[in-house]
């Protein structure tokens, strides 16, 4: 499954 | 990280030093709006709050810290220290921001992608940040001329908040699972919120004039 990137951004 | 995400995240970072260097340097806040600065101390505090708790990557973390910091510290200056307080154009400065913050809060009750705590206070800060710049756009209608620093200042907001927009179709096209919609919507509000400043600035640079902005 694809890593939880949830809100990687600023 | 993209070249756009970078760019956009590095202007952001300008836009934040042009302030604290106005203020620094002319120890004046005058043409800034307190109520935007206090509007982005929010969006921060509710966007960061998975600081300690969501490690992405240390500039991630970093960064987060620096907005933070940087926007309290802003706020901070505005309100308490002698004398740049007294700068304050208080009386002009009159936006009825908490119909932001109350109108922010109630659509990231309804739109959001989970029902969560941490979900609905990131809408919530996605929101709010789209109309943050409400009160400094109508503050330097009020005030007619614009110092060339806080010109700068909303260019820039301006220009960061394109790049996350160019961003997202660079993800869109190269990640298959890329959907931000809440992002996508907000962050499109926002640009066009800034379209007729972009417009006034870009014809007051042609024209070499001071930006005047109609009122």
């Amino acid at each position: 499954p694809e890593k939880d990137d949830k809100h990687d951004e600023l | 990280m993209n070249a756009f995400r970078l760019a956009g995240d590095m202007t952001h970072l300008i836009t934040v030093l042009i302030l604290l260097l106005k203020i620094y340097a002319t120890k004046s806040c005058s043409g800034i709006s307190l109520k935007t600065q206090e509007l982005y101390v929010m969006v921060f505090v509710a966007r960061y709050l998975d600081l300690f708790t969501n490690f992405i990557s240390v500039y991630n973390s970093v960064m987060k810290v620096v907005f933070v910091t940087s926007s309290i510290a802003i706020v901070w200056c505005m309100r308490i220290h002698p004398l740049v307080r007294r700068t304050y154009d208080k009386e002009q400065d009159t936006f009825r921001h908490y119909f932001l913050v109350a109108g922010s809060f109630g659509l990231a009750l309804l739109f959001n992608e989970n029902f969560t705590f941490r979900e609905v206070c990131w809408a919530f800060s996605i929101y709010l940040e789209a109309v943050a710049i409400l009160p400094q756009l109508v503050l330097l209608q009020r005030s007619g001329n614009v110092d060339n620093l806080t010109g700068q200042y909303v260019f820039f907001l301006g220009a960061y908040r394109v790049f996350y927009i160019l961003n997202w179709i660079y993800r869109y096209f190269t990640e298959k699972h890329f959907s931000r919609w809440i992002s996508w919507i907000a962050g499109l509000v926002q640009t066009a919120l800034y379209a007729d400043f972009f417009y006034y600035y870009f014809i007051s640079w042609k024209n070499n004039s001071k930006l005047q902005l109609p009122a």
